[in-house]
């Protein structure tokens, strides 16, 4: 069964995008097929992996916004294993067009309706994951990635106020699974930008696992929440590596921030998932 | 004449609200009365100053969508010199709210229009500056504050996709200027998070300054921005006053973040602002 992942987090640079795009880098090394979305307007995940959409080419926009586009024609490759639905600046606009159909939970589905074919046992190159970079907000393009996906990683950094932000992330997660996907459920938690010396940072983690053990009991979406190992520590490459239009892998492959993700991949691929 | 400044940048975490909290402070240190406005829906301004609206108390979502509300019902003192309007997460619906108010240019400029008696020259209170905290999008909250603004400062890091989103955020700003706002400005740029060991701060502070020298001859609201001295180095202590509710004044006044922050009000000051 396709694992279908929202990397998401309200808070703004908190490592979505870095995650999405070395996460699924590191899936296609271990032999997976991985599709990537770019649900956010800015496009950082298709700059990262080198792609740029200008008017002629089809983005996630177009496919939100016409009818008769099928997701095959907006899906690009990057490299054998690894594709990518792009995203485009116009996409800030589709919340205004879509406004009419929210009422009837239609605009909240256009992306996971628009995927059905991709994702049906009928595709013989169905992939074994979709890893789907959402925008810093809790607004429509996020609800879409909550409404397709079965699963939530929360890509945080071990600071105040990503801490802050959970409760609501976490509330919307349950609002959503309650109202239009009852599959959804809270993977885990990966921490990015790590400093493990700071006092700060030892403190968050300890909240962030008092907060996850607490919650094992209950019926929550997050009752089986990980925190992912390892942490993805501070390394300037992962900062530069995008401005090559490369994963990680392919600029700086034995550098630290190469082997988190590596290691990384490997625990997401161990873990057994079921709502 | 009031120096009303929109922190702004649409990329998420580059340290705008770091900053909106403790340039406000360090301004009030040098005597000045400022207002600091919390822009953003996650109210992370409102929380590092250490409060927290509860239903009971006014935010800037009641006064931008209740007509009979005061500016001055809704403005608290965070210490003598220092007030701040404070938001809370119902703000996040004021787009939908406004939504039949914009074709007309009204929604754009709810705020400007309810702050007309706080900055007006009868007000024996009105503040030598107001600084405006704007969330990571271009959307209508960032508009209003566009509208109500006379200077833009971005804060960003030095990194490739900081350095991406800027020609959009330049645009929107002229598009500002030219629809609502004709005395808008941008000042200059603040680096926060700045690693200045590494390569790519270096290549991106290079890029930077080339483009704004590059403008200097152009008939454009960034004519005449500045990269502010000095770059506001990282430092955990940064991260952590805002676990308090407090500055980085009162959390650890003689840290490097609050030494960088404390020069660097010196050089807002110090420029000379015309439009
Ligand atoms: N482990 C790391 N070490 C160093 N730099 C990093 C690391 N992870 C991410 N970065 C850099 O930090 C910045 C923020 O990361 P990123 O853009 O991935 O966050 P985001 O959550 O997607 O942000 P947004 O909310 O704007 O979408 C980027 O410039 C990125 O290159
Ligand atoms: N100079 C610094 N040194 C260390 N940490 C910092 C520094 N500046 C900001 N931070 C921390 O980095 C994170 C991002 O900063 P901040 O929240 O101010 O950015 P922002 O642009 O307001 O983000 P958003 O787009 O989500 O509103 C926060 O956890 C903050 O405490
Ligand atoms: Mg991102
Ligand atoms: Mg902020």
């Amino acid at each position: 069964q396709t694992r279908i992942i929202a990397m998401m987090n309200q808070k703004g640079g908190v490592g979505k995008t870095t995650t999405a795009a070395n996460l699924a880098a590191a899936l296609v090394m271990e032999g997976m097929r991985v599709l990537t979305i770019d649900m956010d307007p800015q496009a950082h995940l298709s700059l990262s992996f080198g792609v740029e959409i200008d008017e002629e080419s089809y983005s996630l926009y177009d496919l939100l916004s016409d009818d008769e586009l099928d997701a095959n024609d907006v899906i690009c490759e990057i490299y054998p294993g690894l594709t990518l639905l792009p995203s485009e600046v116009n996409l800030a606009g589709i919340e205004g067009e879509l406004a009419p159909k929210v009422i009837t939970g239609q605009a909240q589905r256009v992306l996971k309706d628009k995927l059905a074919a991709v994702l049906s046992d009928e595709n013989p190159e169905k992939p074994d994951f979709v890893i789907i970079d959402c925008p810093p907000s809790l607004g429509l393009l996020t609800i879409n990635a909550l409404t397709l996906a079965n699963e939530v990683i929360v890509p945080m950094q071990a600071h105040f106020l990503a801490l802050q932000g959970l409760s609501k992330l976490l509330e919307t997660v349950q609002l959503i699974r309650n109202g239009f996907n009852a599959n959804l459920t809270v993977s885990g938690i990966i921490l990015c930008m790590h400093d493990a010396q700071t006092i700060l940072a030892g403190e968050v983690v300890g909240d962030l696992q008092a907060f996850l053990e607490g919650s094992r009991e209950a019926k929550v979406p997050w009752q089986n929440a990980v925190i992912y190992q390892p942490y993805i520590r501070r390394n300037i490459k992962l900062a530069e590596s995008p401005s090559f239009g490369k994963t990680i892998f392919e600029y700086a492959p034995t550098c630290p921030g190469a082997r988190d993700y590596e290691t990384l991949a490997q625990s997401v691929l161990a873990q057994s998932v079921t709502s």
